[in-house]
């Protein structure tokens, strides 16, 4: 439980950011 | 319940509660070792005292009563501990948002408003591909518009190489000369005929 | 507000105190009496010790898990952020368990950022196109106006052949 507990929140964390540098990515790809 | 304590654990990297758990089995262990340190002592002293009747099973029963008693304080103590470590130190309050999630606070839009952007970004950019669309004719057509501008003008030049519209210079009183007398040459060859008749 | 890591040592010096004061010298003795008997400077030496070993021990712990988590500067960092959330008292947001709903607002920004930039390369688009369309306008007109001026030469000149024929 616990590192499900833990698993969870790390993807929480860092997650939102890794998928915003993929957007960002994609956008930039897409304008060019 | 339990309470997973989801957000701090996302702030700190590991839960609250193993962290706890992590300091009561050191403290706990470290109580142990020492008690065993102690009874190591005290039975060492115990036979090398002359004629001491002390024995090694009585020692132990004293550590094992002295040690109930500490460890029964020492959860009690601990529990209370833990209360106020995960209260107050091991926890973000209700009102704190992770500098991860700032963007909640200014952006709490649902999912509608995220498509309608998303929309709207998507008409931007068609609009965008279809302005440079126009872009590329309209400088294609001044292009063209270029050569054949180039190509008229040739042609008008090479009119202007004739003269003007009424031929090189003279051209056009010999012209009218020749107009205004061939209707006088018209009107002798008429009488000529006439005569001839 | 009171320093997260100086109330972590207090906390656990409290603990301590409480600890020590309840396995007291008179408990310790009472339970080890025979040897206490024997012994009476002797306990009081060993049980000095058991209590020094014990608090040292407990506070090395203390300080290896800060080290190992990085507590110290992860609790002043929270203190920091608390400290800067002073104003706002209703709750803030949390994590709604529905990962798509949560990252929506996370990409929003990037959205609007996007969209503000296509916004405006539109209108400078617009703008040069409108510029651009005058251009061609014109270049129309200046074709249409050479093409009249060819055609009046060449009318010019078909009239100019026809008056041999007439001649």
């Amino acid at each position: 439980f616990d590192e499900v507990i833990v698993d969870t929140a790390t993807k929480r964390k860092q997650y939102p950011r890794k998928i915003a540098e993929c957007v960002i990515k994609t956008m930039k790809a897409q304008h060019e | 319940s339990i309470n997973p304590l989801l957000y701090e654990t996302q702030f700190f990297g590991f839960t609250p509660q193993t962290c706890m758990l992590r300091i009561y089995i050191a403290f706990q262990d470290y109580l142990f070792e020492v008690m065993v340190a102690v009874e190591k002592v005290i039975l060492k002293k115990a036979s090398s005292l002359p004629g001491s009747t002390l024995s090694a099973v009585q020692i132990r029963g004293s550590t094992e009563t002295f040690l109930r008693f500490m460890r029964e304080r020492f959860n009690r103590l601990f529990v209370k501990m833990e209360q106020v470590l995960l209260q107050l130190v091991l926890n973000i309050p209700p009102n704190i948002l992770l500098p991860e999630d700032r963007s909640h606070e200014k952006y709490p839009q649902g999912r509608e408003d995220f498509h309608l952007l998303q929309q709207e970004v998507e008409q931007l950019r068609l609009r965008y591909k279809a302005e440079l669309g126009a872009k590329h004719a309209l400088l294609a057509e001044l292009e063209v518009q270029k050569v054949t501008q180039a190509r008229l003008k040739k042609t008008l030049h090479w009119f202007d190489g004739l003269g003007d519209a009424h031929g090189p210079l003279g051209l056009g009183e010999m012209m009218a000369f020749l107009i205004q007398h061939s209707g006088r040459l018209r009107s002798i060859t008429q009488d000529v005929t006439q005569k001839s008749k | 507000h009171i320093p997260k890591v100086k109330l972590l040592d207090t906390v656990v010096d409290t603990f301590l105190q409480k600890l020590v004061s309840a396995g007291s010298y008179e408990r310790f003795a009472k339970c080890y009496k025979r040897f206490y008997k024997l012994q009476p400077e002797m306990t009081r030496l060993i049980y000095d010790q058991f209590i020094t070993q014990l608090q040292t021990s407990i506070r090395e712990e203390v300080s290896t898990i800060k080290e190992e988590g990085n507590l110290e500067a992860v609790l002043n960092s929270l203190d920091k952020i608390v400290e800067e959330a002073e104003d706002r008292k209703e709750p803030a947001w949390r994590p709604s368990g529905i990962p798509e709903d949560d990252v929506r607002s996370t990409l929003i920004p990037y959205f609007l950022q996007q969209q503000s930039s296509l916004k405006r390369l539109v209108q400078e688009q617009e703008r040069e196109n409108v510029k651009l369309a005058e251009m061609v306008l014109e270049g129309r007109k200046q074709v249409l106006e050479l093409q009249q001026q060819i055609q009046a030469r060449k009318q010019a000149w078909q009239m100019l052949t026809q008056v041999p024929k007439t001649l």
